[in-house]
């Protein structure tokens, strides 16, 4: 003999009695313990049964065993007036076991006709989760939710509660929440229901710093309060709503808050309730947006880009002066501009003003000087005259040579010239002309 | 100046007396760094005064040694084909004096004009010449520190030519007249420039301008009937006198 490979339980099979379906021999004593997986119960459906008939099957039979009990004991065959005949109806074992007995007797060897049985049996899935509670107290299989499965079951909760780690209990599960995304839907424990117990949960909605949360509280709202003169008083179940840098704040009673603007990024909503009373709790669902800065006041002699009605975190301005105007911030000249809305909701640099460029001296003129014809300090649209020390000097190939400060902070010409003219003598003309009146 | 006045204030501005080893000379502003005059003030006998030996007064008419202040030169530049170590050979008689100091113009000192583009000669036009040079009182050379002037006519070449020749033939070593000269005076006599006016302006006028027609260069006497004043011809020198001003 040598051991045949493990092929585990198998899932149907065929049981037949010796010879089958030849008469069975006599003085039989044979069995067959069948067994399936775990979580799984054996069928056992006949196709012939045809065993000599006695009363209590008491010669010959075939007897269907669960560990010691007897879930049948047959003899006879289908149409026989005496017997134990088990008809259609399959047998189902309690369990994933199930042991049949056959047994024969030597009695008239020779008038023994009978073939035996043919039987086939199958695994079917065990319900676990319909099964009777058992009588040890023990309680349900699992305390909540049962969700069967094949060859076993699940255990599972409700909302705001968790598997405990025997895999079938619930408990009441509402911290360690923190809420990080930019939208999202909270509800107290067992919300629409009471919670059975007393419970005190935190839940902590925490988005980057430059978003404001807004909760928006659905209508069916319920905690138990007390009325008084000065509205409901949250002595035993409440809701309390803290903001960084501000008093908290008690919810309770059947209204609704409704919308809650925090103007706080960090939202810290604590649910507490007592063993006594009843609140029914209460959900909400949260957004965010961008905090606010505050507009941008007007920039004399310059430009704020872009022109929005409002402005939010991270949204950037620009400014730009008007032609012929410098960006200056504290007392320095600056290329260019930006400023961005903080997480605090205050621009991280003050505007800058815009001061009027100026194109500083104009040349001097070697033998001529400037007349300031319009204009201030040099200033832009500055007007200046260039003038040689006449009669003494000319302008090089000009009348009147005018420059203007212009927006580059050059003294630019009319033509656009932006070097300072010069002055060239003047040649062979005396002040004073010799005169003869003698003839 | 031989049968001249004295130039009143500020009438000949461009007038320029050079001191050179205590010989004196004539030059004229052409510009506010430039001085042109004759070469020969400068290079004689084949020796040329450094610049330092050469002082310049301007805006004067009556010359105080004592009290004038003196410009000094940067450099000097002869014309390259002056050649005239026996004082016999003037042509090319003319220089360039570049100043240290740029010079601010007045009243009192002004630059006489270059000529202009297509100046002419022409003869019998009244052309003005000045100097601090030695003049003629009662027949004798006097020497002066007033500015003196006189106006003169420009002579036909061919005129002027013949009173060479013709002193040639009393006298030894007379330089000949080129091209590069014209000349200027009465035939009478009794009105020229003289020792001392070399260098110095030979103005015309056109438009209301002077230009530099002349360089007082030389001459056979001064003043004598027959004779004229020979000056340096000034449009002839145009690219070179550009040329030099430009490069320096």
């Amino acid at each position: 003999c040598w051991p045949l490979p493990d092929t585990g339980p198998l899932m149907h099979g065929v049981i037949q009695s010796p010879q089958y379906p030849q008469p069975y021999p006599s003085n039989l004593q044979e069995q067959w313990d069948l067994s399936v997986p775990e979580g799984y119960q054996i069928r056992l459906t006949f196709t012939h049964l045809d065993i000599e008939a006695s009363a209590g099957c008491f010669y010959d039979a075939l007897t269907v065993l669960y560990d010691t009990k007897i879930l049948g004991k047959f003899c006879g065959h289908e149409n026989s007036a005496d017997g134990h005949h088990p008809g259609n109806q399959p047998i189902l074992s309690p369990g994933n076991r199930l042991t049949l007995m056959f047994q024969s007797d030597d009695n008239n060897p020779e008038r023994h006709q009978n073939v035996g049985f043919s039987a086939q049996y199958q695994a079917i899935d065990m319900d676990e989760c319909s099964a009777p509670e058992p009588e040890d107290g023990s309680g349900p299989l699992c305390s909540q939710i049962c969700l069967n499965t094949l060859g076993s079951y699940l255990c599972s909760c409700h909302h705001g509660y968790e598997l405990r780690p025997d895999q079938r209990s619930c408990v009441l599960s509402c911290d360690g929440g923190i809420f990080d995304e930019t939208e999202g839907h909270l509800f107290s424990p067992g919300y629409p229901n009471p919670p059975h117990h007393a419970v005190s949960c935190q839940y902590i909605i925490s988005v980057e710093s430059g978003f404001a949360v807004v909760l928006n509280f659905t209508d069916n709202f319920h905690i138990e309060s007390m009325d008084t003169e000065q509205g409901p008083n949250c002595p035993h179940h409440w809701l309390q709503v803290t903001l960084s840098d501000r008093e908290p704040m008690k919810l309770c009673g059947g209204k609704s808050p409704g919308l809650i603007h925090t103007n706080s990024n960090t939202v810290t909503l604590d649910y507490h309730t007592d063993n006594e009373g009843l609140s029914k709790g209460w959900s909400l669902d949260y957004s965010t947006y961008r905090v606010k800065c505050p507009l941008p006041s007007n920039v004399t002699k310059g430009k704020v880009t872009p022109i929005l009605t409002e402005y939010f975190y991270r949204d950037y301005i620009y400014v730009r002066c008007d032609q012929g105007y410098k960006l200056m911030m504290d007392g320095q000249e600056v290329e260019g501009f930006s400023t961005m809305c903080q997480s605090n909701g205050q621009w991280h640099l003050p505007l800058p003003e815009c001061h009027i460029i100026d194109c500083g001296e104009p040349e001097p003129l070697l033998n001529g000087g400037v007349t300031f014809l319009s204009g201030f300090q040099n200033q832009y649209r500055s007007i200046v005259q260039y003038h040689c020390n006449e009669p003494f000097y000319s302008l090089l190939g000009g009348i009147n040579v005018v420059f203007t400060c212009e927006a580059d902070r050059k003294w630019r010409s009319n033509n656009d010239i932006v070097v300072s003219p010069t002055c060239i003598p003047v040649c062979g003309q005396p002040t004073k002309l010799i005169s003869t009146y003698q003839r | 100046i031989i049968g001249g006045s004295d130039a009143p204030d500020y009438t000949i501005p461009w007038q320029v007396l050079l001191n050179i080893d205590g010989g004196r000379g004539g030059g004229m502003v052409i510009g506010d760094r430039w001085i042109m005059t004759a070469a020969h003030v400068i290079l004689k006998k084949g020796n040329q005064a450094s610049k330092e030996a050469v002082r310049m007064y301007m805006g004067l008419t009556n010359f105080n040694s004592l009290t004038a202040s003196p410009v000094y030169a940067a450099s000097i530049h002869i014309h390259p084909e002056y050649n005239n170590p026996t004082d016999v050979n003037f042509n090319n008689d003319i220089a360039l004096i570049k100043l240290q100091d740029s010079l601010t113009f007045n009243s009192s000192v002004m630059p006489i004009c270059l000529p202009p583009e297509g100046a002419t000669y022409i003869t019998g036009v009244m052309g003005l010449v000045s100097g601090f040079g030695i003049t003629e009182i009662d027949g004798r050379s006097i020497s002066t520190n007033k500015m003196k002037y006189v106006q003169v006519p420009v002579v036909e070449q061919e005129t002027c030519s013949n009173s060479i020749t013709l002193s040639k033939k009393t006298r030894d070593s007379v330089p000949s007249l080129s091209n590069n000269m014209f000349c200027a005076g009465v035939p009478e006599g009794g009105k020229d420039s003289c020792q001392g006016d070399s260098g110095g302006p030979y103005a015309l006028r056109d438009n209301g301008r002077f230009w530099a027609a002349g360089i007082v260069s030389w001459g056979v006497d001064c003043g004598k009937q027959g004779t004229y004043g020979v000056y340096t011809r000034v449009t002839n020198y145009m690219d070179w006198i550009n040329k030099t001003m430009q490069e320096n």
